[in-house]
């Protein structure tokens, strides 16, 4: 019941926050990493 | 099954590919007499049938043509050249059937690879290249019949192919099994939702279409629609990735940037160097922009768009980090060609209509990911907003053409050397009328003076 009184006190599309920046990896096989070019 | 003549089982074609995205999608076949299996990967940007005929660090099995009673050599060398990678083998001729595909026997051309460069790549099952292309690609020239026109040639099925591709959302490297459908003869229904809409293939040597628009987050990128033609577009199951012109590349890249709502981007990531990770408990989907490519219709003066939801090109890469799910860029960026590959194919069932001229999109029935369907197709839209012709013709790709030009030079310069003689005689016949010294020419040479 609570959570669909929640839904009708925000009836508007809420924009999701700002994701956080990613962590960098650099790839396990880099050559391999585009895959085929054929 | 959709074929008309009710000879072939489309049924017994569907799940008949393995691989994935990255190392591509490989359809068993049996070689030779007695039967050699060999997993040979589909590639509709190249046009010759080639199987390793030697060991390789990167194989684990290989063709031997002494072993195969039915096996003609032909003596001839081919060299095939791809955007990265080479090979160069024997052209012979063989039998081939196919476990799951069209059933009989049928006698191909195939070229056994001696040596290559970059071609067999590590941890790849598969071991030969079925170039599903026009015989215009094919190498040494285009009397080489390709393997699907001696297919429709000799068992008289349609002229025509489809694929699926099946690695949406799936980690890369994935486990490869069941990984999609090569439909050789037809259209398989199970295989798609919707409408098929159909482009023109603009020639017939790669399946080139026209590409009129992108648009970012429904924004439209705003360039030439030449610049995306540029110098083709093409639809290849060989290619990775989506592959786009750099201008149009770097209009992209600025727009998902854009878009996204994530904060301090890593340039590396876009150009492919670095991967992305984020904790496991953050999705990075519902961040990123829908991508949308429109395609002119078969109706010259509509055009219908692909859809690409992020989960098609943010692609999941399998990694030793614990807590973290890691992504790459699916799309990068090309000197010589946009290329529809695997990223946008693995969103839709594609129909390549040889017989219509024409390549058909419809959303594949295994593009889902965690329960949402990752691509789309929408139209018909206008096309008043782009040219009515985004193709820039290059005249000297027909070879036909370059024959001409050189013979254009070469008269050229013969006329150019006629002239220079020309030129040069009378000078020396003015020199020597200065030589002779008369008394009147003397005279005057003196008052110059």
């Amino acid at each position: 019941a609570a959570c669909a009184s929640a839904n009708f006190i925000f009836p508007l599309k809420v924009s999701p926050a700002e994701m956080k920046g990613a962590v960098p990896v650099a790839p396990v096989t880099p050559k391999g990493a585009p895959g085929l070019l054929l | 099954a959709s074929d008309p003549g009710g000879q072939i089982n489309f049924f017994s074609m569907v799940d008949n590919l393995e691989g994935d995205s990255g190392r591509g999608y490989y359809l068993e076949l049996l070689i030779g007499t007695p039967p050699q299996k060999m997993n040979i990967l589909v590639d509709t940007g190249s046009s010759n049938f080639a199987v390793a005929g030697a060991l390789n660090p990167d194989i684990t099995t290989f063709f031997d043509s002494k072993l195969s009673t039915s096996y003609e050599p032909l003596n001839t060398q081919v060299t095939v050249r791809y955007t990265q990678g080479s090979w160069t083998g024997l052209l012979g001729k063989d039998v081939i059937s196919m476990p799951k595909g069209v059933n009989g026997t049928f006698l191909i051309n195939i070229a056994s690879i001696f040596q290559s460069e970059n071609f067999f790549l590590p941890n790849i099952n598969w071991q030969g290249i079925l170039g599903l292309a026009y015989s215009t690609l094919a190498k040494p020239s285009s009397s080489v019949e390709p393997f699907f026109d001696s297919l429709v040639q000799q068992e008289n099925i349609p002229n025509i192919f489809s694929m699926q591709m099946c690695g949406a959302g799936q980690p890369s490297p994935g486990i490869g099994i069941n990984a999609g459908s090569l439909v050789l003869g037809g259209i398989e229904p199970s295989l798609y939702q919707g409408d098929i809409w159909y482009t023109p293939i603009t020639e017939e040597w790669y399946y080139q279409v026209e590409v009129l628009k992108f648009e970012v987050g429904g924004q439209n990128l705003n360039l030439d629609c030449t610049v995306y033609n540029s110098d083709k577009a093409i639809v290849d199951s060989g290619t990775t990735l989506l592959r786009l012109p750099d201008k149009v590349f770097n209009a992209m890249v600025d727009a998902i940037v854009q878009t996204s709502l994530i904060q301090n981007f890593n340039a590396e990531f876009w150009a492919g160097l670095q991967l992305a990770c984020w904790d496991k408990t953050q999705d990075p989907w519902n961040y990123f922009p829908d991508i949308s490519i429109y395609l002119r219709d078969t109706n010259s003066s509509r055009s219908f768009r692909l859809t690409l939801k992020p989960q098609l090109y943010i692609q999941s890469v399998l990694t030793f980090q614990e807590s973290l799910n890691c992504f790459r860029f699916g799309i990068s960026q090309s000197a010589s060609a946009l290329v529809i590959g695997a990223t946008v194919m693995e969103g839709f069932y594609v129909i390549f209509d040889r017989a219509e001229k024409r390549v058909g999109f419809a959303v594949s029935s295994c593009a889902e990911v965690s329960g949402i369907t990752v691509s789309e197709i929408a139209g018909p839209f206008g096309t008043s907003d782009v040219s009515s012709n985004c193709i820039a013709r290059n005249p000297l790709r027909e070879p036909i053409m370059w024959i001409i030009s050189y013979s254009l030079m070469s008269l050229c310069g013969m006329i150019l050397l006629v002239l220079v003689i020309l030129l040069l005689l009378p000078n020396r016949h003015r020199r020597d009328d200065m030589e002779t010294v008369n008394d009147e020419s003397s005279l005057v040479q003196h008052r110059w003076k």
